[in-house]
C-alpha cells in the first residue's frame, strides 16, 4: 500500500488541488470529508471533458440530469454560483467552498443569501418582480402544469405584496431574509443531508488520507 | 398546494437538487 499512497500523494499535486487542511478550515467539512469530496470532483471532472481538475457545465449538467446537453435555468446559475471566478469552468476549492454552504452545520444566513443570489438572475442585488415570473414560468414549461399568464400574474403579485415591504418592485436582501423568516421551508433545499456522510459513501479516502480527522 | 411563487420554485427545481451530484457516482 506504500506504493498506492505515494503515488496517491504525487497524483494529489496537481493543478486546480488545493490543500484539504486549509479547504475544511475555511468551510465546513473536515479534512476527511475534503479528500472524500476529490473523488467526487474527480469522478464529475472526467466524465466528458478529460482535461484534469475542472468541472465543465455539460459535466455539471450530466450529473444532474444525466443528461449532458438538457437546459435547466437553476442548473445554470448553480454552475455560475459555484464558478467563484467567473472563468467558465469549477475548480476543486471552488467546488468544496460552494459545497459548504450546503452543508448542515453551515449557518442559516450562508444559505438564505445563497437562495437570494440564485433568484436574481440578473445579478443587480434585488430579486425583481419579472424574475419571479420569470422563474415560475421556467418551470411550469419544465413540468406538465399549464397556467394562464394570468393565474402566474396573479401568483407573482401576491407574493410581491409579501415579499416586498417597502413596495418599490422588488425584493433586497432585508426583505429576503424576513420572507424567509416566514417560510423556512423556503431554504430547505439549500441543506443536503448527504454532506453529513459523504465519507461513508467515498470511502476511497480511507486508503489516501494524511490526516485522521 | 404552494403559498407563494418561491415555494413553487424550490419545490419545482430539479436544477436546485444537488443531491444527485452525490447518486451518480
Amino acid at each position: 500500500n506504500c506504493f498506492s499512497l505515494m503515488s496517491s500523494r504525487v497524483g494529489r499535486r496537481r493543478l486546480g488541488y488545493e490543500d484539504p487542511t486549509i479547504l475544511a478550515s475555511e468551510t465546513a467539512f473536515t479534512v476527511n470529508e475534503v479528500e472524500a469530496l476529490y473523488d467526487l470532483f474527480k469522478k464529475l471532472c472526467s466524465s466528458i471533458i478529460k482535461d484534469g481538475l475542472l468541472l465543465h457545465k455539460e459535466e455539471f449538467q450530466l450529473a444532474l440530469f444525466q443528461s449532458s446537453s438538457k437546459q435547466n435555468l437553476f442548473a445554470d446559475r448553480v454552475f455560475d454560483l459555484f464558478d467563484i471566478k467567473r472563468n467558465g469552468v469549477i475548480e476543486f476549492g471552488e467546488f468544496v467552498r460552494s459545497l459548504s454552504i450546503f452543508h448542515p452545520n453551515a449557518s442559516e444566513a450562508e444559505k438564505i443569501s445563497f437562495a437570494f443570489r440564485l433568484y436574481d438572475l440578473r445579478q443587480t442585488g434585488y430579486i425583481e418582480r419579472d424574475e419571479v415570473k420569470e422563474m415560475v414560468s421556467a418551470l411550469l414549461s419544465e413540468s406538465d402544469l399549464e397556467l394562464s399568464d394570468d393565474v402566474i400574474e396573479s401568483i407573482v403579485d401576491k407574493t410581491m405584496v409579501e415579499a416586498d415591504l417597502k413596495g418599490d418592485g422588488k425584493i433586497d436582501q432585508e426583505e429576503w431574509k424576513e420572507f424567509v423568516a416566514k417560510h423556512p421551508s423556503l431554504i430547505k433545499n439549500m441543506t443536503l443531508p448527504y454532506l453529513k456522510d459523504i465519507t461513508i459513501q467515498f470511502p476511497s479516502f480511507v486508503l489516501n488520507t494524511e490526516v485522521q480527522d | 398546494k404552494f403559498l407563494n411563487a418561491f415555494e413553487f420554485i424550490s419545490s419545482m427545481s430539479s436544477g436546485f437538487d444537488l443531491s444527485n451530484l452525490f447518486e451518480s457516482k
